[in-house]
């Protein structure tokens, strides 16, 4: 069975592609 | 794009694992939820790699999995905002 989400996910770290670069409208 | 297929994945290290399939989800997690997806993409790469692959292949599963990662964030951030009253209330 799938995994569910799991509360703790909230603590994992954000993730960005490489490169990314935040466009200011985020 | 071509599609990831688990033998791709598994030449990588194993460090470069997440990396790459966060590379995958984060667009489609973007076109869903632009604001959050840095966040969400994170809560899903805690899935693991196996798991991820088959969500890859499956727009719905994928789907379903990111709506249910933000209403776990939502839940989180709405405890999180009544604590903050409930202590700031003392």
């Amino acid at each position: 069975a799938p995994t569910s989400i799991s509360k703790l996910s909230v603590n994992a770290p954000e993730f960005y592609p490489s490169g990314y670069t935040p466009d200011f409208t985020d | 794009q071509e599609p990831l297929t688990a033998s791709m994945l598994a030449a990588a290290p194993p460090q470069e694992q997440k990396q790459i399939l966060g590379e995958r989800l984060y667009p489609l997690i973007h076109a869903m939820h632009p604001f959050l997806a840095g966040k969400i993409t994170g809560m899903l790469l805690e899935i693991d790699n196996s798991e991820l692959l088959l969500m890859l292949e499956s727009p719905e599963s994928l789907h379903s999995k990111i709506e249910e990662a933000v209403a776990v964030l939502q839940v989180h951030q709405m405890s999180e905002s009544s604590h903050k009253s409930a202590s700031t209330a003392f």
